[in-house]
């Protein structure tokens, strides 16, 4: 529901990406690039090129001061099904979650669209 | 479209479907269920081949000639005695009782662990990640760490802290023949179900050339844990319960050599688990203290994606609940080994005992929480393996000691002609 397991590893990477930028006073983007490149090798590729895609639409969710679990809405992994409500592992944001997830609804369509074209 | 039926990638889903769905080597060229590598159900998880183009030749294996040529078995024994003019398998492990420690269970078992270093920003670093990929082909397990088939010294330090015992280690300390005859079948998820359907046919032992094994059948929580909202109404019922278990020990009563002996683990009380770790914090809030077990457990039952939610949730009428019927099952488990006989082996069966284990750490000053795997609050961590391989010996010694074989009067003998007889 809600998005399942992609909504949660979405949470925890976004939430350290949010921390490690606390961790090294950096900016989102550069804190996900120190996250890839912790990564063995082999895996460094697909995380940059993942990167890549969401790092500006994490960045500025994350300079907006929205916490990981309203990012990962607005970026898609996470939903609200029927009938269910907003999931949240991080503390509820200021005004509640519903607030939040609307104040990001241009994101989420930006990132709809930007999915769309690219065929994910 | 799947991706698995493209040409090339075809034969690496192949490999991969292998290893992770029959729970059988996926590089094994004599096909004899050992491997010489240690990821895809290799050596980390059975005695490692000493030989992959015989399959008579496997850890387990009765010698062939005596063993005077080649080490059949893969136990480091091997070649004639000077003095004697005998072989060294007949001088040193005749008459000893080897045998092999088998088991069949769920990720328990297999020993689950996420390093909690992956989920806390301060301690994120290349050295943690190292490991990575060994730690995914091996399904996030540790068989080589776990309480029933551990073998090897703790070299992961930095990712998972505590020393190692278990029921293996003591079965070939005590007869130095048993070198690497352990074979570790615990399955992620693995519940009474699955365990007949797959997990028990993934068992690999020649009732004819092979000698018996201890074979420890434990699914201690899945049947009664899974993440459904309506979690209760999904939980195994006694009658199919009771029906898995006697149709998987009917078929090892057919693959097992005569003689062999199966252990019956009870389920466990999960309830300790929301007990010990509930107002602690979760890895994930480390560095500002903001996330409790208890917000992680409701995120992953707001996800519908817990492994338990009948025993993760601050919800204490449910895991009354849910431990009730885990007592059930375990009263199932007390009726078959009272009323059931097999050609092939004996029965017992011993509780699972963490709360035991943490009764005691408790009295020797530690805490709970301390024993409870930190990413997933559902398992139990390293330190809790090896003192539950203790738990377990100890029980065995006082109720079952027939079960343990003698102890070999040639083990100081097999050290000195053959050090660690090959290693692992």
């Amino acid at each position: 529901a809600n998005g399942g397991t992609n909504c949660a590893a979405c949470a925890v990477l976004v939430g350290l990406v949010e921390q490690l930028a606390q961790v090294y006073n950096e900016d989102a983007v550069k804190a996900l690039d120190r996250f890839c490149s912790f990564l063995p090798d082999q895996l460094q590729a697909p995380c940059r090129a993942g990167a890549k895609i969401f790092a500006p639409y994490i960045a500025e969710a994350i300079y907006n001061k929205e916490t990981p679990d309203v990012v990962c809405h607005a970026i898609g992994f996470c939903k609200v099904d029927p009938g269910h409500q907003a999931c949240h592992l991080f503390p509820v944001p200021k005004g509640g979650m519903e607030a939040a997830l609307r104040r990001t609804q241009p994101m989420y369509q930006e990132v709809k669209k930007m999915r769309q074209q690219h065929g994910y | 479209a799947d991706i698995c039926n493209i040409p090339g990638i075809k034969e690496i889903c192949d490999i991969i479907n292998r290893a992770f769905n029959s729970h059988l080597p996926a590089e094994d060229l004599d096909k004899d269920g050992f491997s010489t590598i240690k990821t895809f159900r290799g050596s980390s998880w059975r005695g490692k081949d000493c030989n992959d183009l015989d399959s008579r030749h496997h850890p387990g294996a009765r010698p062939i000639n005596g063993d005077v040529l080649t080490d059949s078995n893969c136990n480091g024994i091997s070649g004639l005695d000077s003095e004697t003019g005998l072989p060294y398998e007949d001088l040193l492990c005749n008459g000893t009782e080897p045998r092999g420690m088998i088991l069949l269970g769920d990720s328990i078992g297999a020993h689950f662990h996420l390093p909690p270093q992956w989920f806390e920003a301060k301690s994120l670093n290349p050295s943690v990640f190292k490991d990575l990929l060994f730690i995914l082909e091996n399904e996030i397990d540790w068989p080589e760490l776990s309480a029933a088939t551990g073998h090897m010294n703790n070299t992961f330090g930095e990712v998972i802290k505590g020393p190692v015992d278990s029921i293996y280690m003591r079965l070939r300390e005590r007869n130095r023949c048993n070198h690497r005859d352990y074979q570790n079948i615990g399955v992620n998820g693995g519940r009474s179900g699955s365990m007949n359907s797959t997990i028990v046919r993934s068992l690999v032992r020649n009732r004819m050339s092979d000698y018996p094994a201890l074979v420890n059948i434990e699914v201690v929580g899945n049947d009664v844990c899974n993440g459904h909202p309506d979690t209760l109404s999904h939980m195994t019922k006694p009658d199919e319960f009771r029906k898995n278990m006697l149709d998987t020990l009917q078929y090892l009563d057919g693959v097992l050599p005569a003689g062999s002996h199966v252990w019956l683990t009870g389920l466990a009380n999960g309830s300790l688990l929301y007990d010990n770790v509930h107002d602690r914090i979760y890895p994930l809030g480390s560095l500002r203290n903001d996330i409790t077990y208890t917000d992680f457990y409701s995120y992953m039952n707001c996800l519908e994606i817990s492994p338990c939610a009948g025993w993760l949730t601050d919800n204490s009428t449910l895991r009354y609940l849910t431990t009730k019927r885990a007592f059930e099952l375990s009263d199932v488990l007390k009726n078959i080994t009272a009323t059931s006989e097999y050609k092939n082996f004996d029965l017992v069966y011993l509780d699972i005992g963490i709360d035991e284990v943490i009764a005691e750490w408790e009295a020797n000053g530690g805490e709970g929480w301390q024993l409870i795997e930190p990413v997933d609050g559902f398992h139990i961590n390293q330190q809790a393996n090896a003192l539950a391989a203790a738990h377990f010996w100890k029980q065995l010694e006082k109720e079952y000691p027939d079960l343990m074989g003698k102890v070999n009067p040639n083990n100081d003998r097999i050290k000195e002609l053959f050090g660690d007889q090959g290693g692992y």
